[in-house]
């Protein structure tokens, strides 16, 4: 059960020196909506965790004092960085990000698996 | 909708509403199928949810949604890649065909995936590596997902049963000339294997799904269906041996599970 993900997610955007979702901030929906999303994903692993029960009725709490929507973005809409020429990928990338690029480092290259779904 | 799962089973499923095709610490992805014909068992992919969990520094959450007659070429917060960490190009789309095509690249997790519209449904395809396929939370409770599992029985559909009935039911009906209750532009069961023959010389079970889905819907769109699954198939299976799948005869065992050719 990762609950203290969520909530420390939400509170590292909402609390701090200089938060980004302030509590009187539109951005403070947003990142509601974020920590609803977050604790629904952990619904399955967290049946019965009293940190999850209670974030959850949090969240409603908060929702409805700052008459938050349930629907909308979960993200603070972001500048997209200029587009960088056409190369395919920031060289500056880290390595942890290309998977077959970490793999062949330690080991043989990995098996490769398929599913597909189509028609009726 | 035909499903070929991650163990190279091929099932006909009924699965009608929203049901999770794959879900571990990565990735969801949860398809929502209907009748094709109104109160058909046979049900086709009318929307489709993939969530990219957000991953160290680098991919934000994303979240994509294709629907019937709209297949965008952008995640849903209108982003085309990972969002603003440093490693944000390593989850990009790109859009094919306009409408008809678009692929998912998700390098972080060495995962590629594939969205169609053909007619009016949405087919879906995946490469993964093992290692992300297992990658779930707590190991014993291993998501029950149909990438994974496959349909549960009660949702199979048996093609050998249904083609037997329909081939009979039509010698029958013909004898007496009666005419068959059948869906709009109705297929005998000569007219659909030859159109499916025309994109699937080989008469595998891309070819079997090709002449099930004429019978059942009398949509010529189907054959496409079934073509670009298994141009998909050859694209993203890593073992080119396994690429036709062929139907298991019955003393093998029960219902439509197939083995490797």
């Amino acid at each position: 059960c990762r609950i203290m993900k969520c909530n420390s997610e939400f509170l590292a955007a909402t609390s701090g020196p200089h938060p980004q979702a302030a509590e009187e901030a539109p951005e403070f929906c947003t990142a509601l909506r974020a920590y609803a999303h977050c604790t629904h994903h952990t619904a399955r692993a967290c049946r019965g965790d009293l940190f999850y029960h209670s974030a959850v009725h949090g969240i409603d709490d908060l929702m409805a004092q700052h008459n938050c929507s349930k629907d909308g973005p979960t993200a603070p809409p972001r500048l997209r960085p200029p587009p960088r020429g056409d190369s395919q990928e920031r060289s500056d990338s880290p390595e942890i990000c290309h998977y077959e690029k970490s793999f062949h480092k330690h080991a043989p290259a990995p098996n490769y698996t398929h599913c597909g779904l189509f028609g009726d | 909708p035909h499903l070929r799962t991650f163990s190279d089973t091929f099932q006909t499923c009924m699965v009608q509403g929203a049901w999770p095709l794959i879900d571990n610490n990565y990735l969801n992805v949860q398809v929502t199928n209907t009748p094709v014909v109104p109160g058909s068992i046979a049900t086709a992919t009318s929307k489709l949810t993939i969530i990219f969990k957000s991953f160290q520094e680098c991919v934000d959450q994303k979240v994509y949604q294709a629907e019937m007659d709209e297949l965008p070429a952008a995640f849903a917060d209108g982003s085309k890649n990972g969002g603003d960490k440093h490693g944000a190009n390593s989850l990009k789309i790109t859009e094919k065909v306009s409408g008809q095509h678009i692929e998912i690249q998700a390098k972080y997790i060495g995962t590629t995936i594939v969205v169609r519209q053909v007619g009016r449904y949405l087919t879906f395809a995946v490469r993964m590596p093992e290692e992300v396929v297992k990658a779930v939370e707590d190991g014993d409770n291993q998501g029950l997902y149909l990438c994974l599992r496959g349909c549960p029985l009660n949702q199979q559909i048996d093609f050998q049963a249904f083609h037997s009935t329909s081939q009979s039911t039509e010698n029958r009906v013909r004898r007496k000339g009666l005419s068959l209750p059948s869906p709009p532009e109705a297929f005998t069961y000569e007219m659909a294997t030859a159109k499916c023959r025309e994109k699937l010389p080989v008469e595998d079970l891309y070819f079997q799904s090709c002449v099930f889905d004429l019978l059942t819907t009398g949509d010529v769109n189907f054959t496409l269906a079934a073509y670009y699954a298994f141009e998909d198939v050859k694209v993203l299976h890593s073992d080119k041996e396994k690429v036709h799948l062929y139907e298991r005869t019955r003393e093998f065992g029960p219902g439509n599970e197939a083995a490797s050719e």
